[in-house]
């Protein structure tokens, strides 16, 4: 089905948390910082969605949290 | 394949391993079998040998954890994050956690210990992940019930540590690359106005919202089918897609395999036992005729009244002129029939019974 519009605040959570764990994000708590276009966030979610060979959008798109829904291991995709 | 950054690695070949503590979820002798294999994976394709001790500091330490383990990576529960190990070096280095609050199996269900252990021991010797899906080293978890390297994996870790001694090396598969000009198909099947591309273990689809090639294991939606298929059909009006390796054939709607199957071809279709297998097939919404390839002949059979058509087996190349004289694969789209043989597709119009154009076999992939 066509994911919802906009993205539920627990998958926000969840993409923040995926790409501190494994891409490096720092977490400054900066609530604003976070909805900038140009964000870490965006970078870091690029980075995530090239990895696995996903439509690079920046976005947390239903591929995309689709993915970052899977079991995996702990050890970051990107060097520390 | 990536190789750890700083490229780490053990300087001996010789390297002990011993495991600290035991989930309660398997008993002893599950988890030293899978931690051993898991090992043997890794010895088979290098130098390296793994020796099991049962006290004091190994290079190699496995235990299981739960929570914050006063390591810089703290699980999470259930789910999400089910193990991690350290890069080679000294201390705590080389050593394997998994997540205790994760249940550890030794069959097909969540999460099977040997599958997890063959891809933290990766990193252990100094391996990163790999964007390879096919790769043990890839970071998220799959399990179809086989646990191989792959040839990603056997050249990541050869670059570091070289190749066994022994020159019987396992072979290892190779994913398929959507782009490679060389790319062959085992089959190729319509499926609810898509198109799902066969090859060894993996599915290549095209769906024309999302112009990237979707690339991942048959058993993803398949679990029971084998690898390697030989030639599928979508039968559109009883919404089934049909699966055929050998003499033998499955039968799915959607992601549900039917029941009572494998089924045989004979009985089935008619075929008569001189035909061992099926190269290619493909059905006609519109006819309910369904065309099976097999060698340089092939058969027409009908859906509706489910025989097969008087007069046939004929010749390929009689009715088909300009495909050659086998298929690997076909699929119809559009009234007009694609034959693949090799990397070479031929776009054929059956009612002019004409080759239309010549094209790569992947050219549908828009590399």
């Amino acid at each position: 089905f066509p994911a919802p519009s906009k993205t539920q605040d627990q998958d926000v959570e969840m993409v923040q948390k995926y790409l501190e764990n494994y891409y490096t994000l720092k977490n400054d708590g900066n609530q604003i910082e976070r909805k900038r276009k140009n964000s870490p966030v965006v970078e870091k979610l690029k980075q995530m969605q090239e990895f696995f060979g996903l439509k690079i959008t920046g976005k947390p798109d239903a591929e995309t949290l689709n993915v970052m829904k899977q079991p995996r291991c702990g050890v970051p995709d990107v060097a520390q | 394949f990536v190789l750890t950054e700083g490229h780490p690695q053990w300087e001996k070949t010789h390297l002990t391993y011993r495991i600290e503590n035991y989930t309660p979820d398997m008993s002893h002798a599950d988890v030293d079998s899978a931690i051993e294999k898991a090992f043997q994976l890794w010895s088979n394709v290098t130098p390296l040998k793994f020796t099991k001790v049962f006290e004091g500091q190994a290079d190699i330490m496995i235990s299981f954890q739960s929570g914050d383990h006063h390591d810089n990576s703290p699980f999470e529960g259930p789910g999400g994050n089910l193990a991690h190990a350290f890069q080679p070096g000294p201390g705590i280095g080389g050593d394997v956690h998994f997540d205790e609050d994760e249940r550890w199996t030794n069959d097909l269900r969540n999460y099977n210990l040997y599958r997890v252990a063959a891809h933290e021991l990766g990193h252990s010797l100094g391996l990163s992940h790999s964007t390879d899906i096919g790769a043990l080293m890839y970071p998220t978890y799959f399990f179809n019930g086989d646990v191989q390297l792959s040839q990603d994996d056997v050249n990541g870790i050869q670059a570091i540590y070289g190749p066994s001694p022994d020159s019987t090396q396992p072979i290892a598969p190779v994913t398929p690359q959507a782009c490679d000009s060389k790319l062959t198909f085992d089959a190729i099947t319509t499926i609810r106005g898509e198109v799902m591309f066969f090859k060894d273990k993996f599915y290549m689809r095209i769906n024309f919202f999302y112009p990237e090639v979707e690339l991942n294991f048959i058993s993803v939606f398949w679990p029971r089918l084998p690898n390697t298929l030989e030639a599928a059909y979508e039968l559109a009006y009883r919404d089934e897609i049909r699966f055929f390796k050998g003499n033998k054939y499955w039968a799915a709607q959607g992601q549900n395999m039917l029941r009572g199957y494998p089924k045989d071809i004979y009985t089935s279709f008619g075929f008569p036992k001189t035909v061992k297998n099926i190269d290619a097939a493909v059905s006609e919404e519109d006819t309910g005729k369904t065309y099976f390839f097999v060698a340089d002949k092939y058969w027409r059979y009908d859906e509706y009244k489910r025989t097969m058509d008087k007069g046939y087996p004929k010749m390929i190349a009689h009715d088909f002129p300009g495909i050659g004289n086998k298929v690997d694969a076909v699929f119809k789209k559009d009234g007009f029939f694609y034959f693949f043989h090799g990397t070479r597709q031929y776009k054929f119009d059956p009612k002019t019974k004409r080759v239309l154009t010549l094209l790569k076999a992947n050219s549908w992939f828009k590399c």
